[in-house]
């Protein structure tokens, strides 16, 4: 019966009928529209090929092919809303799965990921993404930060002070993303914010990826010794849980937002409880 | 005693370029996240002393490390807490929390003591199939707060009897 969406005064996210992934954020107040087709994909681990013997591990990513396997092409779905917020589970696999979250009166999209343990019983490494699909014409150019300072413009297949000749596709584009990542057109952008420190590109105009998550079979020979693969607390393969924050806003108007954003992420209030009653108290 | 010193030095080792990339054999990453544990307990201890010290309340406080996944198992079943809330930054800011409880109704007030909206949801099944449920709390507890520039503000929380067992949503598939 019509789209599922989830709106608070200034966003929207409507989610495809038939896939259940996200496909459209609006942007409300500055009546900015945008589709965005959000997913999660998977890049086979390279273990070495007749140009190169180099195995994806711990210090080198290294995909065996340039298109990534998608998690799933359609997910589950349930809502909840509430007066304070909105939230749309998506479940992708059984060792993926995402909340989308608008909170009351939040001028940008939550996405909570939890992903893993890997599975790698077929004998593959796998190397997880999520990516944003948009036709935003971006021209090859995207953007990345170091520590929230000086934020880089990044031109795919190429280095601004020498002539690169590209033998890495996927690899050879990704860049460090300490806290963002954005990709604009003369009038709309897209940021999306991190919560830790993660790999990025955008491997194709109007698209954005970052790598949440990854588990390897083999060492990559620069020196560790041992493949990625972290065993987690029960020794079945690791769980993440972490967070991405959507800005949909126009180009003007995206920076006073996602820094702001960025500072109340990085340094969030801590949560302390007490037993007891207590009296009520706020510093000054 | 409280001592900032054993997190400081486990910061200093972790400053290592493999902790940072992630480049470190699997026991030096072990190692790391053992005493980066440590110096948090240390902490744990000076961060209550600085609370009671500035609130002038002595209270044993509770640190509830995996509130991302809903779990603090010392506040899930108790009938009246505080939940304090410290902003390092310095301009006020309104943040949502979400505290996993088993009761079904909460009243809440905020440092003035009025009542504040609040929102009981069941643990989502995601969350649920992390924890492989040993019995965590089945429901969060979601409101709004507003923390003061560099301070806190300290929220309390009241169970209400269970007359009204919460429902899911139904599903929309």
């Amino acid at each position: 019966k019509g789209a599922l969406k989830i709106e608070n005064e200034y966003i929207r996210v409507l989610f495809d009928t038939n896939t259940g992934l996200i496909s459209k954020i609006d942007n409300l107040h500055k009546n900015l529209s945008l589709p965005v087709t959000q997913s999660f994909y998977w890049y086979s681990a390279s273990t070495g090929n007749s140009e190169s013997g180099q195995p994806s591990g711990a210090y080198i990513f290294r995909p065996k092919g340039e298109a990534p396997f998608p998690m799933s092409k359609k997910v589950q779905t349930y809502t909840v809303q509430t007066d304070l917020f909105q939230e749309v589970y998506q479940n992708f696999s059984s060792w993926c799965s995402q909340t989308v979250r608008l909170y009351k009166n939040q001028k940008f999209v939550e996405l909570e990921w939890t992903v893993g343990p890997i599975p790698v019983g077929d004998n593959i490494g796998k190397e997880v993404i999520s990516r944003f699909d948009t036709p935003l014409k971006t021209d090859g150019i995207f953007y990345t930060d170091s520590n929230g300072r000086e934020i880089l413009a990044r031109r795919r297949d190429y280095r601004p002070t020498w002539n690169l000749s590209q033998t890495e596709p996927v690899a050879g584009n990704y860049y460090p993303v300490n806290s963002r990542i954005y990709m604009k057109d003369g009038k709309i952008q897209l940021t999306v914010l991190t919560d830790r420190s993660q790999g990025g590109s955008s491997i194709k105009d109007g698209s954005l990826e970052l790598m949440v998550h990854r588990r390897l079979l083999y060492d990559d020979n620069r020196g560790v010794g041992e493949p990625l693969s972290e065993p987690g607390y029960d020794g079945n393969g690791l769980i993440v849980r972490g967070k991405h924050f959507i800005f949909l806003e126009t180009v003007d108007d995206s920076a006073e937002l996602h820094r702001l954003q960025a500072q109340a992420e990085y340094m969030a209030p801590w949560t302390i409880m007490a037993e007891g009653a207590g009296t009520p108290y706020s510093s000054h | 005693i409280g001592d900032s010193s054993v997190l400081r030095k486990a910061m200093g080792v972790a400053q290592h370029h493999d902790a940072v990339s992630g480049t470190e054999k699997q026991h030096v990453a072990d190692d790391y996240a053992k005493k980066l544990a440590k110096g948090w307990d240390r902490c744990e201890v000076l961060v209550s002393n600085a609370l009671a010290g500035l609130s002038g309340l002595k209270q044993n406080f509770i640190f509830c490390n995996k509130l991302n996944i809903s779990v603090c198992p010392r506040i899930e079943e108790l009938g009246q807490f505080t939940v304090t809330l410290y902003n390092p930054l310095a301009r006020a800011v309104n943040v949502f929390v979400r505290i996993p409880v088993n009761g079904t109704r909460y009243t809440l007030t905020d440092p003035k003591g009025s009542s504040v909206l609040n929102q009981i949801v069941p643990v989502s099944d995601f969350t649920k199939a992390v924890r492989k449920d040993r019995g965590y709390a089945v429901n969060e507890l979601v409101f709004q707060a507003r923390v003061p520039a560099l301070g806190f503000s300290i929220y309390s929380v009241s169970r209400k009897s269970d007359s009204a067992v919460f429902r899911r949503p139904p599903p929309r598939r």
